[in-house]
């Protein structure tokens, strides 16, 4: 009987890290939490389909800045389910904190994981007009869930009074610190990260160059938004979603390669022996380049002398040289000559000396990026980067070796909320 | 389209039979600062597992009145902590010390001018929508608010050209 749910949901030894019946605290101790709409706590307002989505998009939200991943459960007994959401009136769902009818409170939320709505309200799905926002109240609530208490700022989610959503409200910069305070940061390898350039007119007709940051990780990826320190909202997507053509599993690298004044602009992307060049103006990739050459192309026809797989590559426009990398060597690659550039390959060691001894990743680097924000080259290893010092480092300090890596740093420090989703929520 | 059967669509109408009683004087104001733990922070894991007699989930919706003609009938199924916390509330006399305090506290929380009195701001603030869980608990010090120890402004961007 539903009133039994309650009291199976009493603290279970290891279901639920249970420290302290209070806010401010870690609530979980796994990564992958499950969740279910009680069959019992169906609304009477939205489909059930519509319950669901909603409370899709409001675990994916938490998803997006948090460690943790969500994932629906229908099927496990319910005491295995960490998260149970219902709906109710008045007294509902054995619950001991009645619903007060229509105004006033519209949910709560219990630190052993239940969040029960007063169906009294009138909850709207987003973005349908007046009512109280069911996915801006579940966004609330899971917060406290996860062991977030009321926070009295203006623009927190986390405020305890209902202000009617803003069109697409989302978690805000202080928010998302907040969950980040109790679960930590995000961090993981990346395939690759690149800088995509492209030139555009503005309304004026002025030619302008933008860019866009790009994070790639197995078959998902995140644009990267420098001036708001954090991913885009809804990021990540599935790499077919944005990148037509490229393997969906994902890849090993993608540079672009561009000169403003040899007019050499192209995008390539690698994948095992393989690569493929994109076609910016259809967004997806070339079957058949202007030159006449057909894709995916072995990497050694379109790079001669460069083995494959590679690890990753980047363009210097210092020098029109890609730099290739593979294990622990570096292959310097001449675009206009076409060729591998004399004395190469060299070791990584030696063509990117650490600065501070035994700080540098080696060998087998995850990504090489430079970075138009930073105007900067950095490798990226596991969960960390190495700056590679540039040129103005050393006109104020000329002591530094050129190409000298600075001391490693984690990505988290520098590149914010870069945070996976589950598998099953890429789709919400 | 919402599934309806009724032709004047009565099946679909949210039936506004329960309306939340509104904070309209002092007594309710007390009674609204004591739920959410600004006259005593609120134990709220406890609250979750106290057991209220008899089986809640049969029973129908006991609005308001019929919960307070069980208080007045002194039915013993009522449990204590219940008529405990109202009792607790109805002690507070309105100009007591102690809900002067509570409510000061209740207004800076909301942002509103702290007067200490129960203004229409004061009223319009505790009758808007929110989340049932307290504002207040044992246990958990709002002065550090999680966000104190969160470096609220972003990271200088060493952005070029």
């Amino acid at each position: 009987k539903p009133h039994n749910h309650l009291t199976s949901s009493a603290p279970k030894i290891g279901r639920r890290e249970v420290r302290g019946q209070e806010w401010g605290h870690m609530a979980f101790s796994k990564t992958v939490l499950k969740w279910r709409l009680i069959g019992e706590g169906y609304s009477s307002q939205l489909t059930i389909e519509d319950q669901r989505q909603i409370f899709g998009v409001a675990f994916r939200m938490w998803s997006e800045v948090t460690p943790l991943e969500f994932v629906e459960d229908t099927r496990s007994p319910l005491e295995d389910v960490d998260i149970r959401l219902g709906f109710g009136t008045g007294r509902h769902l054995g619950c001991n904190q009645k619903f007060d009818g229509t105004g006033r409170e519209f949910a709560h939320a219990w630190f052993l994981g239940d969040i029960h709505f007063d169906d009294d309200e009138h909850f709207t799905a987003p973005n349908t007009g007046s009512g109280i926002s069911l996915l801006k109240v579940a966004v609330h609530e899971i917060g406290h869930v996860l062991g977030l208490p009321h926070i009295y700022r203006t623009g927190s989610i986390m405020q305890p009074s209902y202000l009617p959503q803003e069109s697409g409200f989302e978690m805000d910069w202080t928010d998302r610190k907040a969950i980040q305070h109790l679960y930590g940061g995000c961090s993981g390898r990346f395939n690759t990260v690149f800088d995509w350039i492209r030139k555009e007119r503005t309304q004026h007709g002025e030619a302008v160059v933008r860019f866009n940051t790009y994070f790639m990780r197995d078959g998902w990826y995140w644009l990267y938004e420098n001036r708001n320190n954090r991913t885009r909202y809804g990021d990540p997507v599935a790499l077919q979603v944005g990148w037509h053509g490229i393997p969906t599993d994902g890849v090993d690298a993608c540079v672009h390669v561009w000169n403003r004044k040899a007019d050499t602009d192209a995008v390539y992307f690698f994948k095992g022996t393989q690569y493929w060049r994109y076609d910016n103006d259809n967004d997806r990739v070339f079957t058949v380049d202007p030159e006449g050459h057909h894709y995916p192309r072995p990497i050694s026809e379109g790079f001669p002398g460069i083995p494959s797989p590679i690890d990753t590559v980047f363009y210097d426009r210092r020098d029109s040289h890609m730099y290739f990398f593979r294990g622990t060597n570096v292959y310097a690659f001449s675009v206009a000559a076409n060729r591998l550039s004399r004395g190469f390959p060299r070791k990584i060691t030696a063509v990117f000396p650490a600065l501070t001894s035994g700080d540098h990743p080696g060998g087998n680097i995850d990504a090489a990026y430079f970075s138009y924000t930073h105007n900067a080259v950095f490798l990226f290893k596991d969960t960390r980067f190495w700056r590679v010092v540039g040129g103005r480092d050393r006109q104020r300090r000329p002591f530094q070796p050129r190409n000298g890596l600075m001391p490693h740093r984690e990505v988290e420090e520098q590149w914010f909320d870069i945070c996976n989703v589950h598998p099953s929520a890429l789709k919400v | 389209e919402k599934l309806f059967h009724s032709r004047d669509r009565s099946d679909v109408k949210i039936s506004y039979s329960h309306q939340a009683e509104l904070v309209t004087d002092k007594n309710s104001a007390e009674i609204f600062l004591s739920r959410y733990g600004f006259v005593h922070p609120v134990n709220w894991g406890e609250v979750q597992f106290k057991e209220t007699p008899g089986d809640p989930y049969n029973e129908d919706f006991a609005g308001e009145e019929d919960l307070l003609s069980w208080i007045q009938e002194g039915d013993s199924s009522v449990s204590r902590a219940e008529t405990d916390s109202d009792a607790k509330v109805v002690s507070m006399t309105t100009e007591s010390p102690a809900f002067i305090s509570a409510l000061r506290e209740f207004q800076e929380m909301s942002g509103l001018p702290v007067t200490g009195l129960f203004d229409d701001a004061t009223k319009a603030a505790m009758n808007t929508p929110r989340c049932g869980v307290p504002d207040k608990e044992t246990g958990m010090d709002t002065a550090d608010d999680p966000q104190d120890n969160v470096s609220s402004s972003a990271p200088e961007m060493d952005a070029t050209d």
